[in-house]
């Protein structure tokens, strides 16, 4: 997260850290059921099996996990079908953990959005994320404000990507305050008027995050893919034979 | 692999199983960005000039959004030939040698080009140093220069009837960006070979049509995809089942549709409301007799919901026929769906359905973050 500030334990509960050896921490992921999370397909390029990877929940160091740290493994990877590598499109994925995790105040799934329910531009959201900071990979979780974008004016950010009704935009001009490498599939939430958080995007790429050339990040817009997101969850669970 | 170990395409090594054969260690490779796809060579070999060292990090490079962008300025004809042979580097597959641009492929196009970026306060990239780059000789075979039927544009482009290149995004985007307007020409789907949706009039490829993903507004793309028979049910995949399988605990469909949506409260699910089964894609209700709180739990779980916070039995009114009873021995079945567990077409003897109400489930709240009196 560039241009964002260090979050303290317990901020952001969904927040989870998808870690694959030697590697370690390869990107973020969001917890939305007790056996559910949301990251984006792109994270799983050269990296299919599910054997591979594991999943860390309650941890705001990367290096120093808590006694509110769970760890769980994968059982299932499902990207979307018409994720396209080539133009970054439908970047969502949904992995199945090995077994639920334990609600507790440092680990809680966050809402998802209705059908199609859309955010407005100039409305303020937080990003979270272990992603590069500019400078470094920082270990603890960065956090940072960014201001919803609208896609007519995030294409002219953008010329040689459309940019499509699966992406939402959200930063500045000036790329102050952006998600980073490393950010990949974290959560972009906004906080509903009953005080409940809702994840409407999952960090999917943008410019290059410290060069030159500035501008907003693009987000994965979950509210598109609700009807996708329930259906792969209750063939999942409920249709095994 | 003649010493025992192999070149990945990233500059490691690791050590080959006794069958590789020479060819396997090439280290030319196809390419894949989709910018350099119209050269006249086509492998390539990695890293190349500007130090990715993967084509999947070219394509996210800066330079991949940086040459493209610049060609539309028609600064040098051969731009985009000498940004792909830096950008994905010919490889000679009989030799596995990489083939650099020649220098004064180099030296023409950042002469022309690079005050173009300054107009605009970007610099010419830094990797791109054209002494590199072995001079021009006869035999054409140390360095690449552009032939005669080399291509202007990339395929990310759309070419002006004018001979100029404009990005593809901007074809058809309502604003004319070639100099003879010629992007705007021929929109129609039609004519672009493009599938249209009736009512928004949007163009999409032939590819998404009839998929499973509706793409027009209205779902048109989705619909007339198959003709089933009258006892037949559409899956969302568009095969065809019989409307008894629809709802009956088994997966029909090959994408699994006809055990969808199977379980669910009639409207309004803030107050009571009656369990209602899809069975053969007609109404059911349930009846209590012999009724579980588990079920009802099964029931919400089946539905996204939480606990359940109220099960209740309604004496049904009228003369109704669509039961849905619990099967005699619906425990030993050992069902993943509640709707597996029930069969219809017999009597209910209490003539009382389901009313259930279900909890949503907790989500989006941070009591680790609670402000803490200080």
């Amino acid at each position: 997260i560039l241009g964002g500030r260090t979050s303290r334990p317990g901020r952001w509960p969904w927040q989870c850290s998808l870690q694959s050896e030697p590697s370690g921490h390869i990107c973020g992921c969001v917890l939305i059921a007790r056996k559910w999370v949301l990251t984006v397909a792109h994270c799983f390029e050269g990296r299919e099996n599910a054997d591979v990877w594991k999943v860390v929940f309650g941890i705001n160091n990367l290096d120093h996990p808590s006694t509110f740290t769970q760890t769980r493994l994968v059982k299932t990877i499902i990207l979307h079908p018409r994720y396209s590598r080539a133009v970054v499109d439908y970047d969502i994925s949904i992995v199945e953990l090995s077994e639920e995790i334990s609600e507790t105040s440092y680990v809680r799934p966050v809402c998802l959005p209705h059908k199609g329910q859309l955010l407005e531009p100039d409305t303020y959201c937080s990003i979270t994320g272990w992603g590069h900071m500019g400078n470094k990979m920082p270990f603890k979780l960065q956090e940072g404000e960014v201001r919803i974008i609208s896609l007519e004016q995030c294409q002219s950010y953008f010329d040689m990507k459309t940019i499509t009704t699966r992406m939402i935009c959200a930063g500045y001009e000036s790329g102050t305050v952006d998600s980073c490498m490393g950010d990949s599939g974290g959560p972009l939430v906004c906080e509903q008027p009953q005080g409940q958080w809702t994840l409407f995007g999952l960090t999917s790429w943008g410019s290059i995050c410290f060069s030159k050339v500035l501008g907003p990040g693009v987000y994965s817009n979950v509210s598109y893919f609700i009807e996708w997101i329930e259906r792969q969850i209750y063939i999942h669970t409920f249709l095994l034979n | 692999c003649l010493y025992n170990s192999c070149l990945d395409s990233c500059g490691g090594s690791s050590f080959c199983d006794p069958n590789t054969s020479l060819n396997n260690c090439s280290q030319c490779e196809p390419i894949t960005l989709e910018l350099c796809m119209n050269l006249p060579y086509n492998y390539t070999q990695y890293p190349n000039y500007l130090g990715h060292r993967t084509q999947n990090e070219a394509s996210i490079s800066w330079e991949s959004s940086l040459f493209p962008a610049l060609v539309q300025t028609n600064c040098y004809k051969y731009l985009m030939f000498f940004a792909c042979t830096i950008l994905v580097p010919k490889c000679d597959v009989n030799t596995s040698q990489r083939i650099p641009p020649c220098r004064v492929l180099c030296e023409h196009s950042k002469e022309r080009c690079e005050s173009v970026l300054g107009i605009v306060g970007l610099q010419w990239p830094e990797d791109t140093d054209c002494n590199q780059f072995p001079e021009e000789s006869s035999d054409n075979e140390t360095c690449l220069m552009p032939g005669e039927d080399v291509e202007e544009c990339s395929p990310s482009h759309f070419k002006c009837r004018s001979g100029r290149c404009v990005l593809a995004s901007r074809r058809c985007d309502g604003q004319a960006d070639c100099d003879d307007d010629s992007d705007e020409e021929n929109c129609g789907c039609k004519e672009r070979d493009l599938w249209e949706c009736p009512s928004s009039k949007q163009c999409l490829t032939h590819s998404v049509i009839c998929d499973g993903f509706p793409d027009c507004p209205d779902d048109m793309d989705e619909k007339n995809c198959s003709f089933c028979q009258d006892d037949e049910l559409e899956c969302v995949n568009h095969q065809c089942v019989s409307r008894d399988q629809w709802c009956d605990g088994q997966a029909d469909c090959l994408d699994s549709s006809d055990e969808w949506n199977c379980v669910t409260l009639s409207k309004n699910v803030n107050s009571s409301s009656f369990l209602t089964v899809h069975r053969s894609a007609v109404e059911h209700q349930v009846c209590v007799d012999g009724w579980q709180e588990t079920l009802s739990q099964l029931a919400c779980k089946q539905m996204g919901l939480g606990e359940p916070s109220v099960t209740e039995s309604v004496q049904e009114q009228e003369q109704y026929l669509q039961w849905l009873v619990l099967h005699s021995n619906w425990e030993s079945l050992n069902g993943t769906t509640l709707h597996e567990l029930l069969v219809k077409g017999q009597s209910c003897p209490s003539r009382s359905k389901i009313s259930l109400l279900c909890s949503k489930l907790d989500c989006g709240r941070r009591p680790a973050a609670r402000m803490n009196k200080r």
